[in-house]
């Protein structure tokens, strides 16, 4: 099973 | 402009990841007891996709800010982004392979109700399972489901730990699911060698998983039956001694009163202390923003029960950090 993660970095 | 937390999803792909350094909670009596655990055969972390924060509150086309490296992928766990991006990137979900999407809220403002009705509708459609757990380690999809499936390969959800008990004595103490962030692995190496005639509810369970600490909302929540996520969470890990101590985890919010009515259950006096700063927090602010209000008035201003909002006004008061005038309170 593959698991993507989105996620928030502070640009 | 909005800002979305970034904090939680690095703590999630730590422990997902399970780097060496990752867990310093226990600081020098750290016995590396993740050490046992990593990730099962067949799984893997296809990669981490990142969106800018800050972003605007709205997007003219939020199509054109799907990142174009989004790889194949079974399950996607959206953590902290911008709802319209995420409603666009799960239209176009058959395109990476998509079977599921977990989107936890540590907080209940990380994704509006309207956005939350879309993603389900847009899932419904495709075959998507999607879940919106708040918090995350309150996450316990059907075992059946694909949500299930990656709960139990990936180790992260609702906590469940085995414990092997001899003698009242916790002799071992097994994550098969932790907590997303990781607390649950070093609740579970405190528990081992504890005596159940303890209270290690209180001296083991609650102790660790706050000092990890726990970064769930305290922000009371009707969709919780007026709780706070942070109370949810500590719940969750209450129930690992559920099988143990039938007495622990007890769900039903009413409870019969000495006059036969129903009312709500009594909060636990260890979050007395925290409710009440919580409330002294919130009249400040009231404050900050009108320089005076009624007794009324701030009783539909803010979600403290009378008692826990009367201890933070006597509180307030006796610092001198407010002043009251018959029913009016008011910066001194």
């Amino acid at each position: 099973m593959k698991l993507a993660i989105l996620r928030s970095v502070r640009s | 402009l909005d800002t979305f937390d970034t904090l939680f999803a690095d703590r999630v792909i730590g422990n997902l990841l399970n780097r060496v350094d990752f867990c310093t909670a226990c600081g020098s009596e750290c016995i590396r007891c993740r050490k046992v655990y990593g990730m099962e055969p067949g799984t893997e972390l296809a990669g981490i996709v990142s969106l800018p924060s800050p972003m605007p509150h709205l997007l003219e086309r939020p199509v054109e800010h799907v990142p174009p490296d989004i790889p194949e992928h079974d399950v996607l766990l959206a953590i902290a982004v911008h709802e319209q991006v995420l409603l666009e990137i799960l239209k176009q979900a058959p395109s990476f392979g998509l079977r599921a999407v977990v989107v936890p809220l540590e907080t209940p403002d990380w994704i509006s109700e309207s956005a939350r009705a879309q993603a389900h509708i847009i899932c419904e459609d495709l075959g998507i399972e999607i879940a919106f757990p708040k918090p995350f380690c309150s996450f316990r999809p059907p075992a059946n489901s694909v949500l299930g499936e990656f709960r139990r390969l990936f180790h992260i959800g609702m906590p469940d730990v085995s414990l092997e008990v001899r003698d009242r004595t916790i002799t071992s103490a097994k994550v098969s699911v932790s907590a997303a962030c990781g607390a649950t692995y070093c609740v579970a190496r405190w528990l081992e060698g504890r005596s159940l005639s303890e209270n290690i509810e209180l001296e083991v369970i609650s102790r660790w998983w706050h000092s990890y600490p726990c970064t769930a909302s305290m922000e009371r929540d009707p969709e919780l039956g007026g709780e706070t996520p942070l109370h949810v969470a500590g719940q969750a890990h209450l129930g690992i001694l559920s099988p143990w101590k039938s007495h622990v985890v007890d769900e039903d919010p009413l409870v019969l009163s000495p006059l036969g009515t129903m009312v709500q259950r009594p909060i636990p006096p260890e979050e007395n202390r925290r409710n009440i700063e919580g409330a002294m927090r919130a009249v400040l602010a009231t404050l900050e923003t009108r320089g005076s209000i009624s007794l009324e008035d701030l009783r539909g201003s803010v979600a403290f029960s009378p008692a826990i909002l009367n201890m933070a006004l006597l509180t307030l008061k006796h610092q001198g950090l407010t002043r009251t005038d018959g029913m009016v309170i008011s910066r001194p």
